[in-house]
């Protein structure tokens, strides 16, 4: 197997297989820096792959990153893995990424809902769910972004198993909910949760399961809106920030919720472009202009982070 | 491999909070089997609904019957799906 990825098109929408060699290639260049761990397998038995970077040291404060959750926006995937790329080979180099490394790790889980993914290169374009199968249901699967244990059960999410909100019969009830979580539990130091979704452009904090705002609203605010203007400011793409209720609706279960209730303060969630006509079938000459504003984003809020110890 | 032939995204302007209940109550017809990419929760925000072709003629009428605007968003999701394939093909070799 080629152990390089400088042939890796970042541009292209790719399979599993080939996300998960290009994890494999990208923790055998950057030996030192980036190793590749299984936090846990999905119902279908697929590993979940998280690629943690650190310079080193025990009990370090960490950054948490998934993308994917919803199987089907698969430029949170491609974006997660040229994310990857950007922060190996650029420790360093840029001051930001390696002042941040040399105080903090990361962990980026870059394909969170595997089965999902799988399934919607091979059987159905539009699926969003795990594949969990229940006893004497027809449908399939449950929504991992209902199914965390943040007003679990509330508005904003369905008790129909045939519905594309099905929150599942309890909270973390699907195997790759139950794994971040109990990684993040064991872990104990995760000072940021920073997950990444597609459609509308939209950067959010908590709560989505009830429309009050959190405790740290000011700060998180002033925090999403500076890095919304550093994403803005590469293409000009425009995002709206605010709590999920009161950008997109309310809705119970979601990770950042859960994140913020168990005392990461800084949990976000990124629901990235989509020129407003494709939703999550954006075109693939996309994937590297998306990535590229994200970072900018990302990176913002990561600084904040670093600065700000709590 | 599913296909998704003559279904289009909608995207609906509600202009009041009996317009949302509307388009709620519309969330819970299953048979319809209507794929909500941005739910319905308060009049400033776009609803975004994929509606499969079999579909397509009910939830008009209904969106019609209560005077509720909307555009479509896209004209035909296979369409686009057909071009990704292409695209991937092509990003392969």
């Amino acid at each position: 197997r080629e152990r390089s990825n400088s042939n890796f098109n970042y541009g292209a929408y790719h399979s599993l297989e080939s996300i998960y060699t290009a994890m494999d290639d990208l923790a055998a260049e950057y030996h030192g820096l980036v190793s590749k761990l299984q936090i846990g397998e999905s119902y279908e038995k697929r590993p979940l792959y998280v690629l943690k970077f650190s310079t080193g040291g025990p009990d370090r404060p960490a950054i948490w990153l998934d993308a994917g959750i919803h199987a089907r926006e698969w430029v949170t995937q491609a974006t997660a893995l040229w994310t990857a790329q950007k922060i190996a080979s650029e420790y360093g180099t840029d001051p930001s990424i390696t002042s941040l490394l040399d105080t903090m790790d990361i962990f980026l889980l870059v394909v969170t809902n595997p089965d999902g993914y799988v399934y919607s290169h091979t059987k159905n374009r539009m699926w969003r769910k795990t594949r969990s199968k229940a006893a004497g249901s027809f449908c399939v699967g449950v929504d991992p972004n209902r199914n965390w244990d943040a007003g679990f059960g509330g508005p904003g999410s369905s008790d129909q198993r045939c519905s594309d909100s099905y929150r599942g019969p309890h909270a973390n009830s699907e195997v790759e909910v139950k794994s971040i979580v109990d990684f993040i539990k064991n872990h104990g130091n995760i000072k940021a949760f920073l997950t990444i979704h597609s459609y509308s452009q939209l950067l959010m904090y908590p709560y989505g399961y009830k429309c009050t705002e959190p405790a740290d609203y000011r700060e998180l605010d002033t925090v999403g809106k500076a890095a919304a203007n550093a994403l803005t400011s590469l293409h000009g793409t425009s995002f709206k920030v605010g709590t999920i209720c009161s950008t997109i609706y309310q809705a119970s279960g979601g990770s950042i919720d859960w994140s913020y209730d168990f005392g990461i303060k800084y949990s976000f969630a990124f629901e990235l472009r989509d020129t407003g006509r494709y939703g999550f079938l954006l075109p693939a000459d996309q994937i590297i202009p998306t990535a590229e504003e994200t970072w900018l984003g990302l990176k913002s809020i990561m600084e904040h982070v670093r600065d700000h110890p709590y | 491999m599913e296909t998704f032939s003559g279904d289009q995204v909608l995207r609906i302007r509600a202009s009041s909070d009996d317009q949302i209940d509307k388009l709620q109550l519309l969330e819970t017809l299953e048979h319809l089997q209507l794929d909500f990419w941005l739910h319905p929760s308060n009049p400033a925000l776009p609803v975004d609904i994929r509606v499969p072709f079999g579909s397509l003629q009910a939830v008009r009428a209904f969106l019609g019957y209560h005077d509720i605007k909307y555009s479509i968003l896209i004209e035909d999701v296979q369409g686009i799906l057909n071009e990704e394939k292409q695209e991937m093909i092509s990003n392969q070799r």
